[in-house]
């Protein structure tokens, strides 16, 4: 799966995640790539999120959604709600993957709770980053 | 206003063992190309949409991700791709599920958004759309890889196993009648 989040410069957010599903996958089944809520969403009011694992824990939690809500409704950072979602929410219950998330700010965070993301980034003052594992 | 994007390239067991070195500078290399190259757009003036589609596009492109070119292989041995888009500024969303035609999935879910009443399309319908909205279109066999076809054959020898390990355990006792 491969996604991204991106800020403007009217500052609108996007997210979008595009994805082959799982290997060996049998009767049309379909992951959290194309669900909006689940594997992408985006607000300019809380952040952009595209997600990546295992889409059915991503689907029955709501993992993009979920932390833009915890954004808007709570007054979380992103790097807060991100970890509490996958850290914590998704973790409980074995669901394995990460998420990018950037807010209207130009805030980045990438958690994921894999062995490792492949993940890259460049932020409000031009720094670029490339990283795979933790 | 700030500019930033960030993009991932999927998630999972990626450890150092697992990759030689010139695995994991291509996997660089390629990840860098696709942020600068949605920076880019940014950098002049195009909408963060524009930029979320440009960076992806780069990453289906490669057969180093499981997205477009290079996308594992169904249990049929055929390639059944989905993709996403939302624009933070409308909540407007389009996307696309379970497609084998469309070279970059994601051109497809960003017409469903802003070409169509609907927010997903799946199937061969979603292929006849993006045929439709004149997106570039490919045989299956486009997103065939050899990585991946081995991957394919090593997820099914494996399965096939479990299933039988599992059916014998139900009949152990099958010599008793």
């Amino acid at each position: 799966t491969v996604g991204a989040v991106a800020l403007d410069k009217q500052g609108n957010l996007a997210a979008g995640t595009s994805t082959g599903g799982m290997t060996a996958k049998r009767w049309g089944r379909i992951g959290d790539a194309p669900i909006i809520g689940a594997g992408t969403f985006a607000d300019n009011t809380s952040c952009a999120v595209s997600a990546t694992g295992h889409g059915e824990y991503f689907i029955r939690y709501q993992v993009a959604a979920d932390i833009c809500a915890r954004v808007k409704y709570q007054g979380k950072t992103i790097e807060q709600a991100g970890n509490e979602v996958i850290n914590g929410v998704l973790n409980a219950d074995a669901g394995e993957g990460g998420v990018i998330i950037l807010d209207s700010k130009g805030n980045i965070s990438m958690p994921f709770n894999s062995e490792g993301m492949y993940r890259a980034s460049i932020d409000k003052n031009g720094k670029v980053s490339v990283q795979i594992y933790r | 206003n700030d500019i930033a994007i960030a993009i991932h390239g999927g998630a999972g067991t990626i450890t150092r063992q697992s990759m030689t070195a010139e695995q994991e500078a291509a996997y660089r290399a390629k990840l860098e190309e696709a942020v600068k190259a949605g920076y880019a757009r940014l950098q002049q003036g195009a909408s963060s949409l524009e930029a979320v589609q440009t960076a992806i596009n780069v990453m289906e492109d490669s057969e180093l991700f499981n997205a477009g070119k290079g996308a594992v292989f169904t249990w049929d041995e055929i390639h059944e791709l989905d993709a996403s888009i939302m624009d933070g500024r409308t909540r407007a969303a389009g996307s696309v599920a379970g497609v084998t035609q469309i070279k970059n999935p994601i051109n497809a879910a960003r017409a469903v958004m802003e070409q169509s009443v609907h927010v997903m399309l799946s199937g061969s319908g979603a292929d006849a759309f993006a045929r439709e909205q004149g997106l570039d279109m490919v045989d299956n066999s486009y997103f065939d890889t050899p990585r991946r076809r081995e991957a394919l054959r090593k997820a099914k020898a494996k399965m096939i196993k479990n299933d039988h390990a599992s059916l014998w355990q139900q009949h152990r006792d099958y010599k008793m009648g």
